[in-house]
């Protein structure tokens, strides 16, 4: 079973459009995929239809060791993939878990009755390097960092990167960066090519082939309730999140 | 002296985008501004070219009550423009300072001194709705809000304007939504135009008739140390951007 956290402390880069996306061309592909939500915000629940708002049990009950995550996934509209959904009540956990012992390795022990039943459980971060993001790298063996194509891009990647090696020596020994994801790519103007050209020198090793490309399909079916696999499966934006899938369950042989 | 807070628990929207280029824009038309960067990943302060791991005293020393704004201040190269600069200390404030009683007025009162010294004080705010967003809305009268022009914009919005909601009664009965900015309008495709459009239907009183366009110049300048309106004078980032300031300013009027 592979662990992947969809990581990046810059908003708005990708990291929801890539969860939902990525896990369902992985589901389409015949992968059995459990989506965590892990943003107070919700996002990736309320895109997969789960009234958030409504929600009798959530991540944040995880959080206080009330209910496993077995018991809170939900099914969705994509067979072989689940979603175990978030709503506000999360962003309470930053505070009301300070002061308790060993806070961060809470998520990391809730992932493990799922071991034998799943091939992907993806968790989807918020914008921070707080307790939640902080919960995820413990928990994980794999770190993804979706990137927007811009300038500010590579700032970010840095602390990122010092984060992920300070929760690798402190807490998690097994935590790798294993994939960088070019998001939003503007295929129009010359700035993304550059941006993607300074990540390869970078970080080459680490950069998936898989570009995905700006498509206004891909912004336009959050609100559908269902992944672009099922919204839009003829266009650009299926292409590139079915290609990306390819290319990570290529990357299981080295796992 | 108006106060108003750049707020969107959404990443990515254009708050920090706006918060320098809108500030630099009323400076050149004269104002005296003050932009608090309130954001630990200290986004508007690289920009105008702080060092944010060099800070001697930041917001962070601020929050702690161990020095004013007034003491942080750095010139920028806009004339009549200054910053007060954060860096990942700022952070820990959401533990440090949960347990402080009044903790959401920390910062309501450093922002009293300034009273009679500037024109305009904007606060950068990070992508969540936390102890930092709550201090900057209990401290200012006015709440902007920038948006992506994207499907997702509208679902923040109502949880965004509750939370003003609740502030404004249990904290601060002077604060308004007094604007929204529609940000990153793309101009090639109709989805921005609808949801302009929606954004209108709902709230048309508040959203700025200055839309601010997608432009590879507002992307590229984050890391020139400048704002839009030296790095690219002539450009359509300037224009939109000194299109806005000159609406703000008209504002000016009715407070
Ligand atoms: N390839 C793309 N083409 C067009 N729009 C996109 C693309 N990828 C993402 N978007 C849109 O950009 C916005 C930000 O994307 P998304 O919400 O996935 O980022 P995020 O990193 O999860 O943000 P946050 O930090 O707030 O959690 C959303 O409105 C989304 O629909
Ligand atoms: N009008 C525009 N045209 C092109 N790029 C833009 C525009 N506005 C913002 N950007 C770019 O989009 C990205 C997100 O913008 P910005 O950082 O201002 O958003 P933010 O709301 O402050 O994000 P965060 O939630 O992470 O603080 C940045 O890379 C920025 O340079
Ligand atoms: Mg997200
Ligand atoms: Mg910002």
């Amino acid at each position: 079973m592979r662990t992947i956290a969809l990581t990046n402390q810059k908003g708005g880069v990708g990291k929801t459009t890539t969860a939902v996306n990525l896990g369902a061309s992985l589901a389409k592909l015949g992968k059995r995929v459990v989506l965590i939500d892990l943003d107070p915000q919700g996002n990736s629940s309320s895109w997969m239809g789960i009234n958030i708002n409504e929600l009798d049990k959530s991540m944040f009950d995880v959080f206080h060791g009330d209910v496993t995550i077995s018991d809170i996934l939900h099914e969705t509209c994509v067979g072989n993939m689940w979603v175990a959904p978030s709503n506000v009540a999360l962003a309470a956990i930053e505070r009301t878990l300070v002061n308790t012992k060993e806070n961060d390795s809470i998520l990391k022990n809730s992932l493990s009755p799922l071991q034998d039943h799943y091939d992907y459980i993806i968790l989807d971060c918020p914008p921070s390097l707080g307790l939640l993001t902080v919960n995820a790298l413990t928990a994980v063996r794999e770190v993804f960092i979706p990137l927007e194509t811009k300038v500010l891009a590579l700032n970010g990647l840095v602390t990122l990167v010092n984060t992920v090696n300070l929760v690798k020596d402190k807490l998690n020994p097994a935590l790798e960066v294993t994939g960088i994801i070019a998001c939003m790519f503007d295929v129009r103007t010359t700035l993304s090519n550059e941006v993607v050209k300074r990540i390869k020198d970078k970080f080459h090793d680490k950069l998936f082939n898989s570009v995905i490309r700006e498509s206004t399909k891909l912004a336009e079916c959050p609100i559908s309730g269902q992944p672009i696999t099922l919204y839009a499966p003829e266009s650009r934006g299926t292409q590139d999140y079915m290609d990306l899938a390819r290319e990570v369950i290529e990357g299981e042989k080295k796992k």
